[in-house]
């Protein structure tokens, strides 16, 4: 069930250019179902290190070299995906590393390798051959060295060195749950290999690397996009859907406290209100957003769960608190009643992202004329005349009541809940004003509108299908 | 939904997570625009790749192949006013209007729902009880003026919110409905006057519950429509 994918790495809307004329890429392969044929091609041509796969078009480009060739160069390129060998292109090795095709030219000592093509200042009986990769003077492991890659030194005294190339294994060490292990281990703790992310086979899945940019789900490397005990994948056996990874932890002997800033909550830590998705909150709220007393987090009762708090050190799994151990949408507990699983404590405020205000406005600000000239999130205003990052539609030509000047804050729509401006930020068109409404003013109160109010294609739904529901029960 | 009943809402749509679950109502209010509660948000400017607003089904683990499931990733939040812990959201595009999915008409500006109006509110959030919260829940509940509310609340309730009777046995919004729909029924259309917001408990016996005011931002809904 294993991928030919799996033998490679992805650089999405990639392409790789050799810079020189004389060398020529492949011709394109129009005939292709999709980039799993591509890499099956590629992977069995000795002299083919990656390719290229076109999306729309469906064809693919087999090329002879990688991003470490020299003369080549990396190009955004729409539509079209990058696939290296990973051999090529891992720096880390896996077993002893006969497969690694790398480039590193130096010995542990940092003593310069002999090219395999010279048989001086030491003599040897390799050549260089596709099948064993002997290439300049990188560091290769032809007969299978316990001690992993190796090349002869250009030292006379020193015939061979090893290159001390880390295995994969031992390259990248996890911080608490390993959420952020980026490490190119791609096999499971009992040797299974990892399911690409990309892929929706064996194991369909819901963690597709699009949706989660911020997870690194590149490959089928392992990963912990799900607030698991520490980094797992899905397998290539369809009998075993995920399993962990056996990776080594760093300083796991130390104390949380004092094992640095790797440890601590990506999210700064709050107490009485929470922040993005609530991870650094630790704050004593115990009860969900409907009050409903929390389950310790060291009990497996009334609800059993993994998340047992000397597993997952990092999250301060005190007591019954409400916290956010796996990235949820806000800080949650297991709940007291056997009938509710878990709750979100959406009663813990959320800690404002919004600046002191400035100054203030009186009645919906129209006739505001202050200096003000940032949004309520801080972002500069930008120029009423100016028609970047967005084009206005009120202008100082366009509302010349309104006073439109430099970037200042005001209201040239009459806006009910206060001065604005378009702001320099391209994803936000406009915003309200770091303003507020000044003290010494009276709300305006509702006032009812006209008793005809007519609407137009909404609000309106069939209740038969209620009816037919009801039928059916 | 405590208390509510299986039923349909066209308008009422769940807003999933990207890894598909569900966790907060909404409500159709332009053919690519959905409005919810702040607070089911983590920032007004985090990136939503993979959210998404599903619409048309009833069930909220509907099974693959349903044939009006409409799934639609959000591409856009726009956070409202900072007093209405509103957010709008934009899809990536208009979604297609049926018998199982339709808008919800908006109040006039400033409109206030006159005390004794029958509503109804909708949610695939926790029952507290033998039903399936597994459906879309539907519940009816009446309007009360905020005076009256006050006297339960003790001058807490701000214009820009809205009440609803508490009734003897428990009938309301709980966890999960949170972004969904008040809907009332005026001049032969249902109207989206108040909006679920996370509140300190479940439906309580006799306690009003508390309902964002939509009729108080809904110039900034127009606003936001119109413009972006």
């Amino acid at each position: 069930q294993r991928s030919p994918l799996n033998d490679f790495q992805l650089l999405q809307d990639t392409q790789l250019q050799n810079l020189l004329h004389a060398v020529v890429a492949g011709p394109w392969r129009e005939d292709v179902a999709d980039a799993e044929e591509c890499a099956r091609f590629c992977g069995s041509l000795l002299d083919c290190r990656a390719f290229h796969y076109n999306r729309s078009s469906h064809s693919c480009q087999l090329l002879p070299w990688t991003q470490n060739s020299s003369h080549t160069q990396l190009h955004y390129s729409k539509g079209c995906d990058l696939f290296q060998k990973k051999d090529y292109v891992r720096t880390c090795i896996m077993d002893n590393g006969v497969r690694y095709r790398g480039t590193v030219a130096m010995t542990e000592d940092g003593l310069p390798c002999q090219g395999w093509n010279y048989k001086f200042p030491n003599d040897h009986n390799y050549i260089p051959t596709l099948q064993n990769g002997l290439e300049e003077n990188f560091c290769r492991n032809p007969d299978g060295y316990l001690g992993g890659p190796w090349c002869y030194t250009t030292n006379r005294t020193v015939r061979f060195q090893s290159c001390g190339i880390k295995s994969c294994q031992d390259a990248a060490c996890i911080w608490c749950n390993g959420e952020d292990y980026r490490g190119a281990v791609d096999r499971t703790a009992s040797g299974r290999e990892c399911q690409r992310w990309d892929l929706q086979h064996p194991h369909s899945h819901p963690f597709q690397p699009d949706k989660f940019p911020d997870r690194g789900l590149d490959d089928n490397y392992c990963r912990n996009p799900d607030g698991s005990e520490r980094p797992w994948c899905y397998t290539t056996d369809p009998q075993l859907k995920r399993e962990f990874c056996d990776l080594p932890r760093c300083g796991s002997n130390l104390p949380w406290s004092i094992r640095g800033p790797e440890t601590q909550p990506r999210e700064a830590t709050t107490f009485n209100c929470f922040r993005g998705k609530g991870q650094g909150y630790r704050g004593t709220a115990n009860t969900t957003t409907a009050g409903v007393p929390c389950q310790r987090w060291d009990a497996q009762s009334p609800h059993q769960h993994h998340f047992a708090p000397e597993k997952y050190a990092c999250k301060d799994l005190q007591e019954n608190f409400c916290r956010n151990p796996d990235d949820s949408e806000a800080p949650w507990c297991f709940t007291s009643l056997p009938g509710i699983r878990m709750a979100f404590c959406y009663q813990i405020k959320r800690c404002t992202d919004e600046v002191p205000p400035e100054d203030c406005y009186h009645g919906t600000g129209e006739q505001y004329r202050g200096l003000v000239n940032k949004t309520r999130k801080g972002i500069p205003c930008q120029h009423w005349s100016a028609e970047t990052p967005h084009k206005p539609q009120f202008t100082p030509t366009s509302a010349p009541q309104a006073q439109l000047e430099e970037n200042f804050c005001r209201n040239p729509d009459g806006d009910n809940h206060g001065p604005w401006c378009y702001t320099t930020d391209p994803r936000t068109l406009f915003d309200y004003c770091a303003l507020r409404s000044c003290n010494d003013d009276q709300l305006p109160s509702i006032l009812n509108p006209p008793d005809q109010v007519q609407f137009v294609k909404c609000g309106k739904r069939v209740d038969r299908l209620d009816k037919q529901r009801s039928r059916m029960r | 939904m405590v208390g509510g009943q299986p039923g349909n809402s066209p308008w009422t749509v769940s807003l999933r997570n990207r890894q598909s679950q569900h966790f907060c109502g909404g409500s159709l209010v332009k053919e690519q625009w959905v409005l919810t509660a702040r607070q089911c948000f983590s920032s007004c400017s985090e990136p939503l790749m993979g959210y998404e607003v599903w619409l048309g089904t009833l069930f909220q683990n509907p099974r693959p192949g349903e044939p009006d499931l409409q799934r639609v990733p959000v591409t856009k939040m726009v956070c409202g006013p900072s007093d209405s812990q509103l957010v709008l959201l934009k899809l990536e595009r208009s979604v297609t209007l049926n018998q199982r999915v339709a808008l919800i008409c908006l109040p006039p500006e400033r409109y206030v729902v006159p005390p004794g109006t029958k509503c109804e509110i909708a949610g695939w959030g926790e029952t507290k009880g033998p039903s399936d919260e597994t459906v879309l829940h539907v519940a009816s509940l009446n309007v009360i003026s905020n005076q009256e509310c006050n006297k339960k609340y003790q001058g807490q309730v701000q214009e820009s919110e809205m009440c609803t009777e508490g009734l003897l046995v428990p009938r309301g919004a709980c966890e999960g409905d949170y972004g969904g729909p008040l809907a009332c029924f005026t001049n032969d259309c249902w109207v989206l006057e108040g909006i679920i917001f996370p509140s300190r408990v479940c439906a309580r016996p006799l306690w009003p519950a508390i309902f964002k005011r939509v009729s108080v931002f809904v110039d900034w809904i127009h606003k936001i429509t119109h413009m972006e």
